[in-house]
C-alpha cells in the first residue's frame, strides 16, 4: 500500500515560488513539483528531501550527458558564430572568449560582422586589444556576410586557430534580420565546409519566457549548438534554459559573470542549481 | 486565445446567472497561468487575481457576452487601470537646463533611448543636448556621439572623467549654449552593485534632475521586480521606459514594474532607429499581456 507523504502547503508554495522566481516557468514548476512529490521517501526530513530531489532533477535536466560546460576546439580554424537578440552580451562575451582562448595559446581572430549598430565595430575593436586578438572589419553598413567570409578566409590563410564572429543583435521575430543571419551562416559554410563549428546563442539571464521563442527561432535559422547565459552575476537566474534544454536540446556552455575579460566560466550544472536554491 | 480557453472552463456560470466564487475559480486559474506565462511577477499576479475576484464576484452575467468574455473584460479593465495613464509627461525644471537621467540594467536600451528622447523633445520645441556619462563600456561614448550626429543632436563628452564632473561641465556648457535640456546617458549597472548605485545617487544629488527614467527591457522575466524596486529605493525615479517592444514578448514586466513601483510608464521603445519610440498606451499594453 502506498500513501503519499504529506508535504505541507506552505513548503509547497515556497518551493513553487523559488522555481517561478528563477524564470523556470509556471508549467515546469508545476510538473517538477508533481514529479518530486512522487519520489519522496516514506519518512524522514521531508523538507530536506523535497529540496534535494528538486535540485537533483533540475541539475539532471540542464546537465544531462554533459562532461562539463565550455567547449573543445575541434577544427582549425575553429569558427564560432555568436548570435542573439539585442543587448544580451554578445560582443562582451566574444571579448571574454577571445581572452580565454588566447590564454590557451591559441591565435584568435575576431570578425566585426555587426556592421549596423553605432560604434559596434569600435566596441569589438576595444575587446580585441584587451584580449590580444586580431580583428577583421569593414566599413559600417557593409554586408556582414562579407566580413564573416573575409575573416574565415584570413584565418585559413594566416593560421588563426579560432575565429569569433560577432553579429548584430536582432529580434528573432524580424524575418529579414533572420534571413541576413542565415546568409552569414551560409557564406561561412561555403568558404569552409563544416563551419561554423559552433553557433552560440547569448541569452540575458534576466530574460523571461520569451527566451524559449528566441532559442527556437535561432535554432531553426542557423542551428544553435550552445548557450552563453550572460549577466548571471545579477539576481536573475535565467531559468528559461531549463525549457530550452528540455524542448530544444540546447545546452548551456558558458556563463557570464560580469563585464570584465575574465568574467566567463564554463557552465556547471551543480553550481547553477545551487544558485537557484541558494 | 484566452477567451476560448476560459469559455470551456466556466460553462457552469451560465446556469447560475451570476459570477460567483466557485465558477470564477477555474477562470481565474487560467488567467493566473496566462499572466505568469506573460512574465508578470508571481506576487503581482496573486494580488491582481484577488482584486479581479473581488470585482467579478456578484457581477450579473449578461446575455450579450459569454461568461468567459465577461471575466476577461473584468481582467482587461483591471489591467488597464493598474497599468496607469497614457501620456504622462516628462517633468522639467523652472531653471534651465532641465536634467533628465537615464538609468537601468546593462543592455536595456538606455543609450539608444537617450538619442530617441532627444529627437522627441526637439520635435516638441525644446533644445536638448545629450551627455555621455558612461565611462566604462568600450566605445559607449562613441556610440552616443554617433547616434547624436546621425540626427544632428549635440553630444557633450569629456572622456572618462568621473560622471559627476562630466555632468557638471555639461550643465556649464548647456548654460553657455542656451540648451534647455540635458539628457544624461549612464552606464548600465546591477542594482546589487553598491558602488555603481552610489554613483547614480551622487549624480542625482549633484544635478537635481527633474526627471529620472528607469529603462527596462520589455522581455524581462521575474527579475523585473527586484531590479526596479532597488532602483526605486535608491533613486526614487519618476518614470519607466520599456524597450524592445517590437519583439514578441508578452511584456508582463510592464505590469510588474508599474505595480511594484507605482511610477508611470512613459515611453515604449519599439525599434532600433531613433524614431522608434511612442508614448505609453495602457489599452494596447493590456491586450498584449493577455495574449
Ligand atoms: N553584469 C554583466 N554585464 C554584462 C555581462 N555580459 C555583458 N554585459 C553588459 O551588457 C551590456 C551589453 O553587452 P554587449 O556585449 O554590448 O551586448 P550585445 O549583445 O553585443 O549588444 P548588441 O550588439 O547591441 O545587440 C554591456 O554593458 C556589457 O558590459 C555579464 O555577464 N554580466
Ligand atoms: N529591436 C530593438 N532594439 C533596441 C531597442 N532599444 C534598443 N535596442 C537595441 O538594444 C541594444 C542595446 O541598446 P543600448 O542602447 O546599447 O543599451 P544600453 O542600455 O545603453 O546598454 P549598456 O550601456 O551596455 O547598459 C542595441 O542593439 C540597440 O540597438 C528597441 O526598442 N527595439
Ligand atoms: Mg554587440
Ligand atoms: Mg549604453
Amino acid at each position: 500500500l502506498h500513501s503519499k507523504p504529506k508535504l505541507d502547503e506552505e513548503l509547497l508554495e515556497e518551493l513553487e515560488e523559488i522555481l517561478i522566481q528563477s524564470d523556470i516557468g509556471a508549467a515546469n514548476a508545476l510538473s517538477l513539483i508533481g514529479e518530486m512529490r512522487g519520489r519522496l521517501p516514506a519518512d524522514g526530513d521531508l523538507e530536506e528531501a523535497s529540496r534535494r530531489i528538486l535540485m537533483e532533477r533540475i541539475r539532471q535536466l540542464v546537465g544531462e550527458g554533459e562532461t562539463g560546460g565550455g567547449m573543445t576546439v575541434t577544427a582549425d580554424p575553429h569558427v564560432i558564430l555568436v548570435v542573439g537578440v539585442n543587448g544580451t552580451g554578445k560582443t562582451t562575451s566574444i571579448g571574454k572568449l577571445a581572452y580565454r582562448f588566447g590564454r590557451e595559446n591559441r591565435k584568435v581572430l575576431l570578425a566585426a560582422a555587426d556592421t549596423f549598430r553605432a560604434a559596434a565595430v569600435e566596441q569589438l575593436g576595444e575587446w580585441a586589444v584587451r584580449a590580444k586578438a586580431d580583428l577583421i572589419r569593414q566599413s559600417m553598413g557593409a554586408d556582414p556576410a562579407s566580413v564573416a567570409h573575409d575573416a574565415v578566409e584570413a584565418a585559413m590563410t594566416r593560421g588563426f586557430n579560432v575565429v569569433l564572429v560577432d553579429t548584430a543583435g536582432r529580434l528573432h521575430s524580424k524575418v529579414n534580420l533572420m534571413e541576413e543571419l542565415k546568409k552569414i551562416h551560409r557564406v561561412i559554410g561555403r568558404r569552409m565546409p563544416g563551419a561554423p563549428h559552433e553557433v552560440l546563442l547569448v541569452l540575458d539571464a534576466t530574460t523571461g519566457q520569451n527566451g524559449l521563442n528566441q532559442a527556437r527561432v535561432f535554432q531553426q535559422a542557423v542551428g544553435v549548438t550552445g548557450i552563453i547565459l550572460a549577466k548571471l552575476d545579477g539576481t536573475a537566474r535565467g531559468g528559461i534554459v531549463v525549457s530550452i534544454r528540455r524542448e530544444l536540446g540546447i545546452p548551456v556552455k558558458w556563463v557570464g559573470l560580469g563585464e570584465g575579460l575574465e568574467d566567463l566560466v564554463p557552465f556547471d550544472p551543480g553550481s547553477y542549481v545551487e544558485s537557484i536554491f541558494g | 486565445d484566452l477567451i476560448q480557453k476560459l469559455d470551456g472552463a466556466i460553462r457552469a456560470i451560465r446556469n447560475t446567472g451570476k459570477l460567483n466564487e466557485k465558477n470564477i475559480g477555474e477562470a481565474l486559474r487560467g488567467i493566473q497561468r496566462a499572466l505568469l506565462e506573460a512574465d508578470v511577477h508571481f506576487k503581482v499576479v496573486k494580488e491582481f487575481i484577488s482584486a479581479v475576484r473581488e470585482k467579478a464576484v456578484g457581477t450579473e452575467v449578461t446575455r450579450s457576452v459569454s461568461p468567459g468574455q465577461q471575466v476577461v473584460k473584468v481582467v482587461h479593465d483591471e489591467l488597464v487601470r493598474l497599468l496607469g495613464h497614457a501620456h504622462v509627461p516628462i517633468a522639467f525644471s523652472g531653471i534651465p537646463p532641465s536634467v533628465i537621467l537615464i538609468v537601468g540594467l546593462q543592455g536595456s536600451g538606455k543609450t539608444t533611448f537617450a538619442a530617441k528622447l532627444g529627437a522627441l523633445l526637439r520635435k516638441s520645441g525644446r533644445d536638448p543636448m545629450l551627455v555621455a556619462a558612461d565611462i566604462y563600456r568600450p566605445a559607449a561614448i562613441k556610440q552616443l556621439a554617433t547616434l547624436g550626429k546621425g540626427i544632428n543632436l549635440p553630444v557633450f563628452e569629456k572622456g572618462t572623467l568621473k560622471p559627476v564632473l562630466i555632468c557638471k561641465a555639461a550643465v556649464e556648457e548647456a548654460r553657455k549654449q542656451g540648451k534647455d535640456t540635458l539628457i544624461v546617458d549612464t552606464a548600465g549597472r546591477l542594482h546589487i552593485d553598491d558602488a555603481m548605485m552610489a554613483e547614480l545617487e551622487a549624480l542625482k544629488s549633484a544635478l537635481h534632475p527633474s526627471e529620472i527614467l528607469y529603462v527596462a527591457d520589455g522581455m524581462t522575466g521575474q527579475d523585473a521586480v527586484k531590479s526596479a524596486q532597488a532602483f526605486l529605493d535608491r533613486l526614487d525615479f519618476n518614470g519607466i521606459v520599456l524597450t524592445k517592444m517590437d519583439g514578441d514578448s508578452r511584456g508582463g514586466a510592464a505590469l510588474s514594474i508599474r505595480a511594484v513601483t507605482g511610477r508611470p510608464i512613459k515611453f515604449i521603445s519599439n525599434g532600433e532607429k531613433t524614431d522608434a519610440v511612442e508614448p505609453f498606451h495602457p489599452e494596447r499594453m493590456a491586450s498584449r499581456i493577455l495574449g
